[in-house]
């Protein structure tokens, strides 16, 4: 199983429909200071069910839509899709590929949608689990946090291996 | 008879131990439990030490070795408990410029069986991507994504 | 009549508003005074708007923004109460390319009234330098420093 | 007054008699990974009067001595001595040169001494701060730290405040 595409509208600084495919090795992002690139992958984070608003850079999660700029005024949702292929089916999903989209409005409220239908946080989570993705864990590491890790206290690093066993 | 715990521990340890001295090209790291007073393990501690040094708790350690200890102790809960994709904001950052060689080929060692998405403003790391992107904001407060080299 | 303190927050204002203008090339930045239940004023907050963008709380910046923004806070401090001399570590670390340049503009106007000592990874910082010094390790775990640019 | 030059012996990576002299403007110091940059700044750091261990890189204070590698045995003393050039007479010292030097002993027993004689940290610390050098303060901004004063409480932010004022 793995990523094709992820599609980002209205989350952040991503206010038209913006579509990345992915390499199934290594694909890389750059740009200048403050263009969107750690958006994008607080994007990432909030698909996979972040809760931490800190960990998303957003003090309540109205903050992930875009908030307007001096051209263009808020948006009213936020939506970030991941396309998956699953021609191995790793997953126990009939379909070849499957499409998992999570939306948020101004009243804070958030959906899920697996393959266009609403579905629940803890369906989509164990969809996730079952093809080796845990959450946001230690897959993501955020810009200035690689070296997080090593200030985790002795007990804090052996929860981190627990939930690796 | 070994329990969950401690067969994933080796696992981490000998992989950890494997990255470490690729990247430093030498020295050794380990993986060390401790002990409550029942004689359970409570906790890890990481002990390393570069070459040519002597063994240094990890806050003595400069940026760059500390990213470097960080990463090989990362790639190997990694390479124990597989994800399909992992995302690095910027993780090398306070390395120089041999290092960066170093972490970009253990990058495309592991990026055969994991897909990696990496944000980066270095060129060495750029050169390893098979998909480039670039983000700007030509329409002020608006990001927009081209696409810069295509596998 | 103003406080001393009042007196030197004035100051800092100007400085961080000045500072913050350059290196973002636009946009506005402020102090702004917070109060207790008896009128003492108890804190301070930034207040920043970049340009093109709506005013933002500082956790919600970009790294490199919050590094620009940040320097111009502290040398609008350097300003008020000069030192001597300056030690900056490698505080250029988030910044594009662009950026960098325009933290050397700062740099180097600083500079012409204080002494600075920048560690610093990236090639426009060290051609700033009035002397440039190299530290290596030849021999193991030992340090040696190396002129390589002597005013 | 200006800094003419830094003097490092034992310092932690720096074994033998190392003399830095320094640019009058800006002197930039680049080199590899854990080549002994920032251990060069937590040398400045410590003889301004530094007394937090976790700033200086260290959990006590013999952690700043050269602790040994491979070939060489450890050292029983460390020293940073700084070189001021006082011709302007910013300072109330008569010579035009003076020099700061800060010992240490694996005993843990620290000494100040100025223009070679014995000094105590008070009268140094006054005379640093009567030339303008009020410890390491915000003028020394280390490794990683950039950032931090923006994290600063309110309050936190208007005592740095209070101290520049
Ligand atoms: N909801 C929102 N609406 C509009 N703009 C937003 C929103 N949330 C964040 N931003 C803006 O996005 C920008 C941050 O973008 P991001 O962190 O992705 O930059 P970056 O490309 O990672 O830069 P750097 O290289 O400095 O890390 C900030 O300027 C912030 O004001
Ligand atoms: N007392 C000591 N004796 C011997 N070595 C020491 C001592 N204290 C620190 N070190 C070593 O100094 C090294 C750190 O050096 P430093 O932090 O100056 O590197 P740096 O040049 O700033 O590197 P980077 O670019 O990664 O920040 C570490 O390898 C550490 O083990
Ligand atoms: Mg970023
Ligand atoms: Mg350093």
């Amino acid at each position: 199983m793995y990523l094709e595409e992820i599609e980002l509208y209205g989350f952040k600084t991503f206010v038209s429909n913006t579509k990345v495919i992915l390499s199934k090795n290594i694909t890389a992002i750059i740009g200048p200071n403050g263009s969107g690139k750690s958006n994008m992958v607080d994007a990432i984070r909030w698909i996979l069910g972040e809760t931490k608003m800190t960990l998303l850079r957003a003090s309540e999660s109205s903050d992930l839509i875009f908030s307007g700029s001096n051209i263009k005024s808020p948006l009213s949702v936020a939506s970030v899709k991941m396309i998956f292929n699953n021609e191995e089916h790793t997953l126990p999903i009939k379909t070849p590929r499957f499409i998992i989209e999570r939306r948020i409005y101004r009243n804070k409220e958030s959906h899920y949608y697996l393959n266009g239908e609403e579905s629940s946080l803890q369906s989509v989570l164990s969809t996730f689990n079952s093809g080796g993705i845990f959450g946001a864990n230690f897959a993501i590491v955020g810009q200035g946090r690689v070296e997080e890790i090593l200030l985790a206290r002795p007990e804090e690093k052996k929860a981190i291996l627990d939930k690796v066993a | 008879i070994k329990s969950e715990f401690e067969k994933t521990l080796g696992e981490v340890e000998k992989n950890f131990a494997v990255f470490f001295k690729r990247m430093f090209m030498g020295g050794e790291a380990s993986i060390e439990k401790l002990y409550d007073e029942n004689g359970e393990v409570k906790g890890i501690e990481l002990n390393v030490r570069l070459p040519g040094k002597r063994k240094q708790s990890l806050p003595l350690l400069s940026g760059g070795e500390k990213t470097i200890t960080a990463l090989a102790f990362l790639f190997a809960l990694f390479k124990v408990k597989p994800s399909p994709f992992y995302v690095l904001d910027e993780v090398d950052a306070a390395l120089d410029e041999d290092n960066v060689v170093r972490f970009c080929e253990l990058l495309n060692e592991e990026a055969k069986t994991s897909q990696f998405i990496v944000i980066t403003h270095n060129k060495e790391t750029m050169q390893s991507a098979n998909i480039l992107y670039g983000v700007t904001m030509e329409e002020e407060g608006i990001s927009k994504v081209v696409s810069m080299k295509f596998a």
